[in-house]
Parts: structure tokens; sequence; C-alpha cells
């Protein structure tokens, strides 16, 4: 627990945290998305991006229709 | 078009699966479309090799990412059968291609087309009734956080970074919502699902989005 990695972790966990308010202060009706902790929270969001937000987008044509198959 | 659809109702959706440490999410979306189109076709649902995308599918980097275009464009031009997930098991990490003979392997795409839906969510719908779950690449940043319920906020819709499953909507409540598979294991959202409110290209759900012919 004296480790730099624990500080480390434990500061984005805060970070996280604060990032809850925010995002619940506009969660106003039963259906409305709730943001807390999980398996992410003491990622900070660099590393959260590095990891598992890897697609790369390609733009696609606007939908004109539905049509068969070539 | 129904009210309701759920893909998961008529069995031909697989598990959510986890991609761990791993920016695998690309190939996850491409194999968990064309598992569940193959399943609409009458055949049983068979779990496919993710790992084989991500060993294969060349102009993608493996673990540090690709795109779902990219790699239904070379399944369908190499037509390639995917293995079996048992065959070929997912190791969360990028490794070297296993080549098996052409027979080899349980299906291919043939086709595949992709789309921007954007201010036409009504016609994704349609599209999602008539060809199955479709790949969708969104805006997921605020998904660090997200526990579960409708998404309406927070959400942009313009810089798309995470692949997932489109797999079906719900416009039967207060606020209609997409059900969306994500590939970060059953402890996250809702049961490893996220729901986004439909309508307004919430996390850009909408703004590219492909559909896979067998």
């Amino acid at each position: 627990e004296d480790s730099e990695e624990f500080e480390r972790r434990y500061f984005y966990f805060q970070n996280a945290t604060k990032r809850h308010v925010s995002l619940n202060s506009f969660s106003s009706e039963l259906q409305s998305a709730q943001y807390g902790i999980n398996q992410f929270s003491d990622l900070s969001q660099e590393e959260f991006r590095d990891v598992y937000l890897r697609a790369v987008f390609h733009r696609a044509p606007p939908f004109s229709g539905l049509t068969a198959p070539k | 078009l129904p009210a309701k659809l759920d893909w998961r109702d008529k069995a031909v959706v697989a598990p959510v699966q986890d991609q761990g440490a791993c920016g695998s999410c690309w190939a996850f979306s491409v194999v968990g479309a064309i598992q569940s189109v193959r399943a609409i076709g009458g055949s049983q649902l068979v779990q496919l090799s993710v790992q084989q995308l991500i060993d294969c599918s060349f102009q993608n980097a493996g673990c540090s990412g690709g795109s779902p275009s990219s790699a239904l464009r070379w399944l369908e031009q190499t037509r390639l059968k995917l293995a079996t997930q048992s065959e070929y098991p997912y190791q969360a990490a990028t490794g070297i291609c296993r080549f098996f003979s052409p027979s080899h392997g349980v299906v291919a795409v043939r086709n595949f087309t992709a789309h921007d839906f954007s201010g036409q969510e009504e016609a994704m719908m349609a599209e999602l009734l008539q060809r199955g779950p479709l790949v969708a690449v969104v805006d997921a940043v605020s998904w660090q956080d997200y526990l579960g319920g409708i998404i309406q906020h927070h959400c942009s819709s313009h810089y798309s970074n995470h692949a997932v499953l489109v797999v079906g909507y719900d416009t039967t409540g207060n606020i209609p919502y997409w059900i969306v598979q994500n590939s970060w294991g059953t402890t996250w959202g809702n049961q490893g699902y996220v729901y986004i409110k439909m309508g307004g290209n919430i996390c850009g759900i909408a703004d590219s989005v492909a559909a896979v012919f067998l």
C-alpha cells in the first residue's frame, strides 16, 4: 500500500469518484444512466483510452434506402 | 416496425465476452455479427474465433486496434471461413496467424454494407430487423464509469473509438433505447450490455453501422 503504483491508482480512483458526481448530476429520471465504481475506476482516462478504445473509425456513406446485397 | 426488437429473445446472440486488456473490440463486434446472422439463417449458434481475426486480418493491428470495416472487407475478399472459438481460442494478445485448409472452418462473409444512419435511426431499426445484429463504432469515453441505465447525455458523436454490436431496441417505455452488446465482460454495465437513447445519434451509435451477409 505504500508503493508508487498504489498511490497512482488511488489518485485515479479519487478522480473517478469526482467524475461520477458530475456525470450523475444529469441522471434525474428512473431509467437514466448511472455512473460509479467499476473495474475501470483505478485507470486514468488516458490508460482507459489507450487499452480499450482502439477502434478505427471509417466514415461511411449516408444510408439511402434498403438495398439487396451485391 | 415492431415497438421492441431483441435478437437475444430468438437465441441468436452469443454470450457477452471479455476482451481483457487487448484493443480487440473491432474483432468481437464483427465476429458477434457473423455468429448471429448465421444463427438467424437457421444454423446452430456457434461461437467463432475472434483470435483468428486478430491474428490474421493483417490490415488491422490486432490488440493495438482495428476497424470493423477493414476486417469485414478482408473477410469478404479472402472468403476465409472462420474457425470455432474452441479450436482457435481467444488469447487477449496478438499472435501468429494459424492457417487451416480452405475448406476448414464454419462460415465465410459473402458481403457487407456500412452506412451512416445519423438522422435516420428509424431506418437503422429496419436494418436491424431485416439484417440481424449490426456492428457500430461509437464514442465510448464516458463508458469508463457506466454502471447501467439508458445513456442520454455525456456521449459525443464526433470521436468514435469503440466497436460494439447492436442487438435490439425498445421503444415501449418513456425513453426509447438501443440494446448494445459490449465486450468488457458481464460485470460491466447491464450484464455486459449498454442502453443508448434512440433518436439523437447519442454516442455516435448511428455514425458507422455495418450489416453482414453470409
